[in-house]
């Protein structure tokens, strides 16, 4: 076996179908699937497992099919059938299904189509915090072989998750409740479940000694923002401690933070004072009626280039090169693309990259023009998510993403994100506190 | 009305191999040239985690696991299982 490195800091968790539709099994025999897959990894541990109507259930389930936002696009029938998250708070624990395969429930059994139990068995098995095995018969080796539903759990798996979660101290293992499709009602054993008065999403970090393998990304669950919804009153100053930011990058050595009219500028003994200042103050000719950018960045000749909607603007120091600024079809982005989310010159290997939504292009410098084979999909750069705020290459040598008021540093090698769990912008960029914040616009 | 099987996704060895975290995606995005013997030492990787014979080349057995349906999760995360150890 093989520990991923995380597990739950409590043994009793809870789980909740989330899919409303599912046109091709029963919801009621799903459930009861489910349900047994959980109980094959209560049967020989401390675990319980309790199934809720909640969002805020540990492990949420769901059926999902192609891109479905968390950069692991599902591939249609075949192949890639399921993935789950490592424990972990947010999206931690969560098992998605491929909707597009054929899932056969209730041990029925078909040439074709896929054991959802055994798929659902080997998928909590990641959410508990086992990683592959290789050992070939383990429910953990990575492709899914056929078992009955009465099997017994393989020795790999039965040692890790007693090793995660300890050994069951009681013989109150009885039998597995199975769906009554009449009545729609799952059973639930009443000897291993504990009483639960609050069901909250749980923090679960907990750090282990075996070795340890970074998990997968973990994002918001909830869906981002509309930039519009982001955007703070432009008029008055934002409080960094308290906000998203627009864009992000390093000019002239130093860090810019962006946000709407307002920008910061953080050198190496800290913030500036006088800052925030208007942005109109430092680059000349912005449009007047301005409300924010979208992206800035200094390009490698030196220059800084601005997206603001579906123009750029390129400055020399703080003055505006003429003929610009440029739609952003001039540099061979698609014309219903409306604004980019970022700008970046790579570290890793010195090329320009543009972000927008899902998507990201890379730009050759020497033309101006997006190269072939772009765009792709951001899943790329894993745990960065889709929609992002703002990304640049700090001193460090780290590529930065920011999304809301949380930032990822991103391993540029490893291309993953370093830490599944955001940073406080607030708290890392600017010193506040986890409680203060409100009415220091930049004073300090 | 049963839908035909799709091409999977990773038909190609390298998507394979980076997806599942035999290879570093980064070689992906930067479109570095790996020397064949990163490969050879992937697959290597690939054939023992699978449980079939250790060759180090796109064999049939190779072809055949990767074809197999599985679990999205990378079975690697970290490239040391791909690193040389010290003698």
């Amino acid at each position: 076996y093989n520990l991923q490195g995380q597990k739950w800091n409590h043994v009793n968790l809870t789980w909740s179908l989330r899919t409303r539709r599912l046109d091709k099994v029963d919801h009621g025999w799903v459930r009861s699937d489910l349900n047994r897959a959980f109980q094959v990894w209560s049967k020989h541990s401390k675990l319980t497992f309790r199934e809720v109507n909640s969002e805020s259930a540990d492990i949420l389930v769901f059926f999902e099919k192609g891109y479905h936002g968390d950069g692991y696009p599902f591939d249609g029938p075949g192949q890639v059938l399921a993935h789950a998250f490592f424990p972990g708070t947010g999206r931690g624990g969560d098992a998605h299904f491929d909707e597009e395969e054929e899932w056969l429930v209730a041990d029925k059994t078909s040439k074709d189509g896929t054991s959802l139990f055994r798929v659902a068995v080997h998928e909590f098995g990641h959410s508990l915090g086992l990683s592959h095995s290789s050992v070939p018969n383990a429910l953990m080796f990575p492709w899914y072989q056929d078992m009955q539903s009465d099997f017994e759990l393989p020795n790999d798996d039965r040692i890790g998750i007693q090793v995660l979660y300890g050994v069951k101290d009681e013989k109150s293992w009885g039998n597995i409740p199975v769906y009554n499709p009449q009545t729609s009602i799952i059973p639930v054993l009443s000897t291993t479940v504990p009483t639960i008065t609050a069901v909250t999403r749980s923090t679960a970090i907990t750090s282990y000694t075996t070795p340890v393998t970074p998990s997968k990304p973990t994002t918001s669950r909830t869906m981002p923002p509309r930039r519009a919804e982001v955007a703070v009153v432009v008029d008055e100053k934002p409080d960094f401690c308290n906000t998203s930011f627009d864009a992000v990058s390093i000019i002239r050595k130093e860090t810019f933070f962006f946000k709407g009219k307002y920008t910061w500028r953080l050198g190496p003994k800290g913030l500036y004072a006088g800052y925030p200042a208007q942005i109109s103050r430092l680059w000349y000719n912005l449009p007047s009626n301005m409300t924010q950018v979208d992206a800035v960045y200094e390009r490698q000749d030196g220059k800084i280039v601005f997206f603001i909607g579906r123009k750029y603007y390129v400055f020399d120091g703080n003055n505006p090169l003429p003929g610009y600024p440029k739609p952003l079809t001039a540099l061979g982005l698609p014309d219903e693309l409306d604004h980019v989310d970022a700008a970046i010159v790579w570290g890793h290997n010195s090329k320009t990259y543009i972000f927008s939504g899902t998507m990201y292009w890379r730009c050759d410098d020497e033309t101006e023009q997006m190269e072939l084979d772009y765009p792709r999909d951001m899943s790329i750069w894993r745990g960065a998510g889709y929609n992002i705020d703002a990304a640049f290459q700090w001193h460090d040598g780290a590529t930065y993403f920011f999304k809301n008021r949380d930032f990822w540093k991103f391993n540029d090698l490893r291309m993953r994100v370093e830490q599944e769990e955001p940073r406080s912008i607030g708290e890392f960029w600017f010193n506040c506190t986890a409680t203060g914040g409100s009415g220091r616009n930049g004073d300090r | 009305r049963r839908r035909t099987r799709s091409t999977p996704i990773f038909d190609d060895v390298h998507g394979y191999l980076m997806k599942f975290g035999y290879l570093p995606e980064s070689d992906l995005e930067t479109g570095n040239l790996m020397d064949g013997n990163q490969l050879h030492e992937a697959l290597r990787t690939l054939q023992t985690f699978g449980n079939i014979p250790v060759t180090g080349k796109m064999d049939a057995a190779t072809k055949q696991l990767m074809k197999k349906p599985r679990c999205g999760v990378p079975d690697i995360s970290q490239p040391t299982g791909q690193r040389r150890t010290k003698r």
